[in-house]
């Protein structure tokens, strides 16, 4: 069955599978380490006497230590750390990890992104890491993409100073379509596997209306997502005189990043496929078009598109031009008029029909009642004739012709009772004395 | 009674040429 039509065949909300859409997708990185191959270290907890980690007393760096040093070589399969491992299947037990060169800082940013084909509302993004969390990160999207970029939320121990936003501000219904800066989810702790996880709903007022939130509809959508590591976490140990050992410890590892979300269809499709030249479309129904069924199919312009709800599948329906026409347009302001049911006007009516649904003969014919409106035939030629008629149109209904004085028959070809041809086209009928 | 239909070669167009219908 269906998705998009219940058990009578009437249209309802439909919406693709809920996906990472970032699976299997490539990131592009600015950077990645191993080209040239290069040393790296992880940091790991300085153990105590009895195994256990040190209590954190005093400078951070007193229980952490850089230990475990390793290569980087991009050349070598079992030491590389491409940006595919980003994206590839997230085995716990076999975590593969991206990793970017060594000690990029603050300035310097290093970026990931990710074109996910087409719109997607987007209800996480998520990254899973290997190295320390960064102290400060954003996570932007574009809707047109790439061209241009807004972000997303702000993750940093310093939001002030890094991104000039307050942190944890307050999120109301004014400022809802805003990214927020927070210091959560920016401790050095955990040393690896940390989480980032971003839920582009939460704590928005308008969540629970999403339906009725274009702010927020509008909010979620994306069609590219990118990460911008702005700042790594250090002892400040970097500077030092030895510090190679430190500056090899800083780094940005992550073994996942994952895209939840939905295949933005507007509740007019149950599926996304990939048309030939392999780009993502919506599989629209309820006579919709366009790659986020964002309009109406050809002729279906009778009322206004809308995004499908739970409760009205807001189908486009088709014009209603009795079979004479294969164009139409909306009108809005006859769609009001029509209490809000109908706007559609035809356009080109054929078979002599006009009106705005084709209902009816056009000037110089008249309807033929023995044929319903849809017959190509329903409207004859009033065929008036040149001499005995007042004008070429008749009266649509019948078909009688405007008739001059003392002529008479449907088309005014002949001399009434009582009347005979006279010699003048003028008045071609004459009473008999 | 069904009239005849008007006969046009009965009218004389000679000061009606402009409004001579092409037959």
């Amino acid at each position: 069955p269906d998705p998009c039509y219940d058990e009578t065949g009437h249209p309802r909300r439909c919406i693709p599978d809920f996906v990472n859409a970032a699976f299997g997708k490539e990131v592009r990185v600015s950077s990645t380490c191993g080209r040239p191959p290069s040393r790296f270290c992880v940091l790991s907890e300085r153990k105590g006497p009895g195994g256990e980690a040190e209590e954190e007393r005093g400078p951070r760096a007193a229980s952490i230590s850089p230990s475990s040093c390793q290569v980087c070589d991009a050349g070598d399969p079992k030491r590389w750390h491409p940006a595919s491992y980003l994206t590839d299947l997230n085995n716990p037990h076999n975590l593969t990890c991206w990793q970017s060169e060594s000690f990029v800082q603050h300035p310097l940013n290093v970026t990931l992104s990710l074109a996910l084909g087409k719109k997607f509302e987007v209800t996480y993004v998520s990254l899973q890491f290997c190295s320390p969390r960064p102290e400060s990160m954003a996570i932007l999207k574009s809707m047109d993409g790439g061209k241009s970029w807004v972000p997303f939320q702000f993750y940093s121990a310093q939001c002030r100073k890094m991104y000039n936003r307050p942190n944890r501000a307050a999120i109301t219904k004014q400022n809802e379509q805003e990214a927020v800066c927070t210091d959560s989810h920016t401790d050095l702790r955990p040393l690896a596997g940390g989480l980032i996880a971003f839920s582009t709903l939460d704590g928005r007022p308008s969540a629970h209306d999403f339906d009725n939130s274009p702010v927020l509809q509008d909010w979620v959508t994306a069609t590219d997502i990118q990460v911008v590591f702005s700042r790594l976490h250090t002892f400040g140990d970097e500077n030092e005189d030895d510090s190679q050992l430190a500056r090899d410890s800083y780094y940005y590892a992550v073994s996942d990043l994952q895209v939840g979300g939905r295949c933005k269809c507007n509740g007019h499709a149950a599926r996304c496929l990939r048309d030939r030249d392999g780009q993502l479309l919506c599989d629209c129904k309820h006579h919709t078009a366009g790659p986020e069924c964002d309009r109406c199919k050809p002729f279906h312009y009778d009322r206004p598109w809308q995004r499908a709800t739970a409760r009205e599948a807001n189908e486009c329906v088709a014009c209603n031009c009795n079979l004479h026409a294969r164009r139409c347009r909306f009108n809005m302001e006859l769609y009001k008029l029509s209490g809000r049911k109908s706007g559609g006007v035809c356009l080109n009516c054929r078979h002599n029909t006009a009106g705005r649904h084709c209902h009816y003969c056009k000037e110089g014919y008249y309807r033929d009642m023995t044929k319903p409106i849809t017959h190509r035939k329903a409207c004859k030629a009033c065929d008036c004739h040149p001499v005995g008629a007042a004008g070429k149109t008749c009266n649509q209904t019948t078909g009688q012709c405007p008739c001059k004085d003392g002529v008479t028959g449907i088309t005014c070809n002949r001399c009434a009772k009582g009347y005979q041809q006279s010699r003048s086209p003028i008045a071609p009928c004459i009473k008999i004395p | 009674d069904v009239m005849p239909t008007l006969d046009m070669t009965l009218f004389d167009w000679t000061d009606y040429e402009d409004l001579r219908p092409e037959m």
